[in-house]
């Protein structure tokens, strides 16, 4: 029988990941793709794509992902929809304005990430009761 | 888990912290 012992659960350590690989690519360390929104390039890595977004799952799922370096996204409108999405996978933070939340809401359903598409419905909504 | 009595909470910091780029 194995000794008694503890679980010592550090109850911070995924926010302090996160945080972590948040500097990651604010330094442009270890981040292996580029997205091209609108011409604009945000560096990003991609397993914390993959992790939050089903249209990069799809994408990178595959041994043909291995080698996507550069991705372009559709530009117009939607593009400054991403930056905010892009944030919110790296900090659990999504900044939401009503001038904004259009093309945030936009970017997040081609990315498929349902639970933001939903926060962003809510939102709407909200802003627009008296 | 085996031989586990109880779980204790850990509420300080995790790892170290990446410095931030100046």
């Amino acid at each position: 029988k194995g000794a008694l012992g503890y679980v010592r659960e550090f109850t911070r350590h995924s926010s302090d990941v996160l945080g972590n690989l948040n500097e990651l690519r604010l330094r442009g360390i270890l981040t292996d793709v580029t997205l091209l929104v609108g011409g604009q390039p945000l560096r990003a890595h991609k397993a914390v794509l993959i992790a939050c977004s089903g249209f990069f799952y799809s994408i990178f799922r595959g041994r043909a992902g291995v080698g996507v370096d550069v991705l372009s996204l559709p530009g117009g409108p939607e593009a400054r929809g991403f930056a905010p999405l892009l944030d919110f996978m790296y900090t659990s933070r999504l900044r939401l304005s009503p001038a904004t939340a259009p093309a945030v809401l936009a970017a997040a359903t081609y990315l498929q990430m349902e639970h933001v598409v939903q926060a962003c419905h809510r939102f709407i909504q909200t802003s627009y009761e008296p | 888990h085996e031989g586990v009595v109880a779980t204790v909470k850990e509420a300080g910091r995790s790892i170290h912290e990446i410095p931030r780029e100046e």
